[in-house]
């Protein structure tokens, strides 16, 4: 599953 | 994801490709700030240094590769094409952005999210990209020279902007947990050096209208 990262934005 | 976010990479995407395609186009780079362009794609790398450990999506993975792409190939042609490089104001594009490089690293190691390696570069990604504009807009100031500043290239960079903003407050409003103050705070920098950015362009615009006006 994608890392829940914070960075979603671009 | 939602529109105002998706739109404002669209339109941010836009911006890009407009800028390419017109320095492709008509073979001429002048009036461009290559170190704008060399601090832009300094900022798509040390943002997406997660692009192969951390999978989100399709289209962001998608999105991460064309953005280092155009803007490679923006510098790469402004720096290497044999044709296009004869037009760069290299005697007049001498903003220092080492400076800024620096400045917002050290930033980056006091302002961050969390004190990683990776958490370092993307603040340091996001305070950079606020500031990247100011080389272009010195240069602009110079010279005046709008020929491959499209107003779709100063429109789409805007749009990117106030949709971005848009897509914040939405999630502000949306989102219990809104951590996104350092995007966001960033953000507010730079949509305020693109105003001042595009109050110059306005009037070196105008300025070229009238030095064209039929005689």
């Amino acid at each position: 599953s994608p890392k829940g990262s914070s960075h979603d934005e671009l | 994801m939602n529109i105002f976010r998706f739109a404002g990479d669209m339109f941010h995407l836009i911006s890009i490709l407009v800028l390419l395609l017109k320095i492709y186009a008509t073979k001429s780079c002048s009036g461009i700030s290559l170190k704008t362009q060399e601090l832009y794609a300094l900022v798509f790398v040390t943002r997406y240094l997660d692009l192969f450990t951390d999978f989100i999506s399709v289209y962001n993975t998608v999105m991460k590769l064309v953005f280092i792409g155009s803007t490679a190939a923006i510098v790469w042609c402004m720096q290497w094409h044999p044709v296009v490089k004869r037009s760069y104001d290299r005697e007049l594009d001498t903003f220092r952005h080492y400076f800024l490089v620096g400045a917002c690293f050290v930033l980056a190691l006091f302002l961050h999210e969390n004190f990683t390696f990776q958490e370092i570069f993307w603040a340091f990604s996001i305070y950079l990209e606020a500031v990247a504009i100011l080389p272009q807009l010195v240069l602009l100031q110079r010279s005046g020279n709008v020929d491959n500043l499209t107003g779709q290239y100063v429109f789409f960079l805007g749009a990117y902007r106030a949709f971005y903003i848009l897509n914040w407050i939405y999630r502000y409003f949306m989102e219990q947990r809104f951590s996104r103050w350092i995007s966001c705070i960033s953000g507010l920098v730079q949509t305020a050096l693109y105003a001042d950015f595009f109050y110059y362009y306005f009037l070196s615009w105008k300025n070229n209208a009238k030095l064209h006006l039929p005689a």
